[in-house]
């Protein structure tokens, strides 16, 4: 595993987020499950809680976007850059972009499997930067047989450990 | 410094994809942090990939390359 250059990270035990924008391949339902089960893949490691708002500033925006989109990092259209996320930090920091140009799915059918790229890129807005652990969640490429009930390697938890300890379990 | 002709055996459209995936992907190198000969950050995506450092375009290399991904590069910034 690697972390970003200076090693960010968030240092409040109650992380928050906010979904601002939706893809039309998926209900906005489906969309939310998927976020908070992506994000809860990294709290089960570590002391960190994730609070959704609803409205006004937030930790981690996300949201899905085409092409240019406003943070000097345009998407490419369908195929090649799926999504991107900033470290920890004030403004950007945090935030996890994802392509809708994509075509994403919930991991039932052909398409970009979101929960395995929201698990992804919300390691970047913790603080982690790519493995080059292949199999790894924070390996850079997507693999297309990724299925619905992958998990975290071992590799990905050193990493989130390395940044936060451990969450203790008693 | 841009990608040699001797580069790979790859056609000019490919040299070109190779070129811009390398300067969003491997903007630096990773341990001086300035900025390299196009030939140089081949090698760290390279080493990235536990391939051999040889600094020459390759159909794997390639492969890679036009794999979907994160859009985060490679050589944290």
């Amino acid at each position: 595993y690697s972390l970003m250059p200076n090693s960010p990270k968030w240092h409040s035990r109650i992380v928050t987020y906010r979904i601002v924008s939706y893809t039309s391949d998926l209900p906005r339902i489906v969309v939310d499950q998927i976020v908070k089960k992506a994000l809860r893949m990294w709290s089960m490691q570590i002391p960190l809680n994730f609070k959704r708002v609803s409205w006004g500033t937030a930790d981690i925006i996300i949201g899905f976007a085409r092409r240019d989109h406003g943070d000097s990092f345009p998407f490419d259209g369908p195929g090649n850059t799926l999504g991107h996320a900033f470290a920890p930090g004030p403004g950007l920091g945090g935030d996890a972009h994802f392509d809708k140009d994509e075509y994403w799915t919930d991991g039932e059918d052909a398409g970009v499997n979101f929960l395995f790229a929201a698990t992804h890129e919300f390691g970047h807005s913790l603080g982690l930067s790519h493995s080059s652990v292949p199999g790894t969640v924070m390996y850079p490429t997507y693999q297309r047989d990724y299925s619905e009930d992958f998990s975290l390697t071992k590799d990905d938890i050193a990493g989130i450990q390395k940044l936060y300890g451990k969450r203790n379990t008693l | 410094l841009p990608l040699s002709q001797e580069a790979g055996d790859v056609s000019a459209h490919q040299w070109e994809q190779a070129q811009n995936y390398l300067r969003k992907f491997y903007p630096h190198d990773s341990k001086t942090k300035k900025v390299n000969s196009l030939v140089d950050n081949l090698k760290e995506m390279q080493k990235f990939f536990g391939l051999p450092m040889t600094g020459k375009l390759s159909p794997y290399i390639m492969e890679i390359m036009q794999k979907p991904r994160c859009g985060v590069p490679d050589v944290a910034e």
